[in-house]
Formats: C-alpha cells, sequence, structure tokens
C-alpha cells in the first residue's frame, strides 16, 4: 500500500518520485536513461536502469509485487502501451499512466490502464478556472495536512440537531455542508437541523481528526 | 477583464480557450497552424492564424489590448520568450506562459512573465499526494459555486465571539479557521474566541455570499 514503481522520470515521473519520497513512500523508480537513474539514486529507495518495455527486466526487478504503478514513458504510444499490458501482466492492481494527448487517453484505457492523467488539459481547466474565478483560491493551497470527507451520519447522531451534537468541539471537525441522497448539498443549513440516515455529512478538518472520526464512526 | 488572447492551441491551449468559453469569457485564439485555428473557431469569440513571434502580426490583432495573456508554443524556449517579450511591449499586463521544463520556467520568470505553469510537475505532486492520502479529496471537486476566501476581521467584529457572531446564520460563511498576523491558522478555535484586529478570518462559502460580504465589509 506505501510501495510504488515509477516508470520514466520526465518532469512528471520526476515530481511523482520526489513528492511520494518526502511523504515518506517506498519508490522504486525505473528509467532506460542511466543519468536519470543516477541523479534521482540519493532521494528515492532504489533506481535501476531497464527498458520497461521488455517484459523480462521488468519481472526480474519485481515490477509484480507493487501494488501501485506510475507510468510515464513519453510521447510514444507503442511504448505506453506495451508498459502498461506488461504490468497487468505481472499483476499490478493499479496503473496509473500519464497520457501524451486526448487520442492516447482513449486508447490506454482500451488497454487496461486504471487512470489516465492529462496534465495539460487538467492545468488549462484548472488556469481557465482561476482566471475567471480569482475569489476561490485554489483549495489544493490549503495546508497539506487539512482533509475534506464525506460521511454518512452515523446512527447515533439520527434525529440529533447539529448544534447539540457538538461536531466542531467533541470531533475537531468543522461540517462544511449536508447532501442529502440526491446528491444535491446545503451549505448554510441551519444548526437546528435534524440529520436523518440518508444524508451525508461533508467535513473539513485535520487529517487525524478524520481518521479518528472514521475509525470512531464505522 | 474577461478577455483574454491565447497563443498556442496544444492540450494545454486548447483546454484553457474551451474551458473560458465555457465560462463565457471573450477569447482571442492564435496559432501559426491553421487547422488548430479553424477547428476552434466555432468555440471561442475568435481566432487567427499567425507567427507569435511576429510582433508586427500580434499588434496587428490587438494583441496589446488584451489583459490576459497565456501563451503555450511548445518546448521552443526562444519562441516563448520572443512572444512574451513582445507580448509585455505591446502592454499586456498578465502575461501567463506554460514552460515546458523546470529549466525554462527560470528563464521565463527572469524575462518578465507573470506566472509560469509546469503541468507535469504540479500533476506529478497531486497525484503522488491523492495516492497517499486518498482521504483528502481534491479540493478542486467541491461544486464551481463554493470559494475560499481570507479576511481582515472587519472593524465591527473587533473583540466578539465567534458564536455571538452568529456568521453561518448571518452571512450564509462558514469559519473553517482563523490566522494570525504570522500566518499560522487554528481550524479547532473555540466558539467563544474573541476576534482581534489582527487576525484573519478564513472562510468557506457560496461565491455569492463571499462576495456579498466582501462588499458589505469594506
Ligand atoms: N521503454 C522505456 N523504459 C524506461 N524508460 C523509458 C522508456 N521510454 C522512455 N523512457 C523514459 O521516460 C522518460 C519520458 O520523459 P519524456 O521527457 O520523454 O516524456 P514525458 O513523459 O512527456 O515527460 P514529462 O513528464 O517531462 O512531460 C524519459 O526519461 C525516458 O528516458
Ligand atoms: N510562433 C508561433 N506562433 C503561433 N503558434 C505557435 C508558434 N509556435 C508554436 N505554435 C503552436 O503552439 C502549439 C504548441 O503545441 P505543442 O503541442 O507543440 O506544444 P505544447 O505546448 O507542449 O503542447 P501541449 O499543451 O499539448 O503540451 C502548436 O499548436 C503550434 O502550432
Amino acid at each position: 500500500a506505501d510501495k510504488f514503481i515509477v516508470i520514466g522520470l520526465g518532469e512528471f515521473g520526476l515530481a511523482v518520485c520526489n513528492k511520494l519520497s518526502d511523504l515518506n513512500m517506498e519508490v522504486l523508480a525505473i528509467d532506460k536513461d542511466s543519468e536519470k537513474v543516477q541523479s534521482i539514486q540519493t532521494k528515492v529507495t532504489s533506481a535501476v536502469t531497464l527498458d520497461a518495455t521488455d517484459e523480462v527486466s521488468l519481472k526480474a526487478v519485481g515490477g509484480g509485487n507493487f501494488d501501485t504503478a506510475i507510468v510515464s514513458v513519453g510521447d510514444d504510444l507503442e511504448a505506453s502501451v506495451l508498459v502498461v499490458l506488461h504490468l497487468k501482466k505481472l499483476g499490478v492492481k493499479c496503473v496509473i499512466v500519464k497520457a501524451a494527448s486526448s487520442l492516447q487517453d482513449k486508447v490506454l484505457g482500451m488497454i487496461g490502464a486504471d487512470k489516465i492523467i492529462l496534465p495539460e488539459v487538467d492545468a488549462g481547466r484548472r488556469l481557465a478556472s482561476s482566471l475567471v474565478n480569482p475569489i476561490s483560491i485554489d483549495f489544493s493551497e490549503l495546508p497539506q495536512d487539512i482533509g475534506y470527507a464525506e460521511f454518512r451520519v452515523p446512527k447515533a447522531f439520527y434525529n440529533k440537531t447539529i448544534a447539540e451534537l457538538d461536531i466542531r468541539r467533541k470531533y475537531s471537525l468543522n461540517i462544511i455542508g449536508i447532501k442529502n441522497e440526491k446528491g444535491a448539498f446545503d451549505l448554510a443549513f441551519s444548526p437546528e437541523h435534524k440529520l436523518s440516515d440518508s444524508e451525508h455529512l461533508m467535513v473539513i478538518g485535520n487529517k487525524t481528526s478524520i481518521k479518528k472520526f472514521q475509525e470512531k464512526e464505522k
């Protein structure tokens, strides 16, 4: 669960390696370019030079032992397809691929990639939104230890009001909204609103507090 | 303020054009490749085929009349540099550039770009964070009409407690935290906390509610 194989050390793959390592994850970094492998050696758990389109090499480094693989081997669709197919054949549960274009996105989805990233499209959309709505600061600017989660209303909360439950004080969580079963949500709910089993709580708070709440209310 | 010039219609530029147009912004789309210009013609306000490294052409289409330019002309650093310099010379206030690498990032910053985007680095970091902390849903998944903002404590609020101010009911805003003058913030503040003039309110709510509050508390 905290073991990752990252294949392809371009800007994207490198950023993934660096961030995963900063978060203390175990990372095996792979690239066919030995210079790139060398420059990341000290940062990750291990780094190996090999051609990931060669199934034998991938198997030799234990590629199949990872739950999650992140693949970004550049514009060559054939290379991306081969690497994805090898990883799935070796039993990797979650194969994430960076696609070089919307067309590649389609193809990679069809051959079994579990998640496809289009950095340019994502970045373009985000930039446009932030230019039109500067008031909505990118939430990813909120500090790293803050999380957002949605919870079914726990049995113990049925028919109680938000005010009487005193959630902020008891759980260090902030309810920012209530979702109904259709997915519509209300951010302007009254503190006197009584919670029901068909609702979900939209919650913000410290990630530790969120985890604690999840454990407790199971 | 809602007039944009987008130069370069690769995946990034295209995504910017599409999103800005969806948000009803005025968009002039530019590319040297007439096929790309044609395919976006019906989506944007206007689309023109020209070489943006040619200052005369840029001036001819009124490049200087835009407040914001978004430039993504590919891997050729020289082309990016030329386009940025021309736009600044024509008087464009905000020139945003997509850089092809961390090295380009440095150079473009030094020659006057106001904001530089590195989609692969951003995407790699975000992916890594979401893999380690699946519990923290990407806030940009919160619906488009929700915003986050920070406000100085209005004079009328000095020395009052959050509880007595009843901000959620009066302003449809949710205070998720309080920032002090050093930038440190507290998400677990007590409702009995008295607000002071050295603090900032960290607020989430409907964007309309945020705007109203901004107007009112000036
Ligand atoms: N078959 C392969 N096996 C291992 N590594 C490979 C293979 N093919 C390409 N690579 C590596 O993948 C990396 C891809 O980076 P490149 O800059 O070409 O593309 P990219 O994915 O578009 O990069 P970026 O993330 O910067 O946008 C390179 O470091 C390259 O050496
Ligand atoms: N001097 C120029 N004037 C106008 N358009 C240009 C100029 N140079 C390049 N372009 C255009 O900019 C676009 C750049 O897209 P390209 O796919 O090469 O790079 P990119 O910025 O890496 O794209 P992506 O956003 O897909 O990552 C192309 O459509 C190209 O025609």
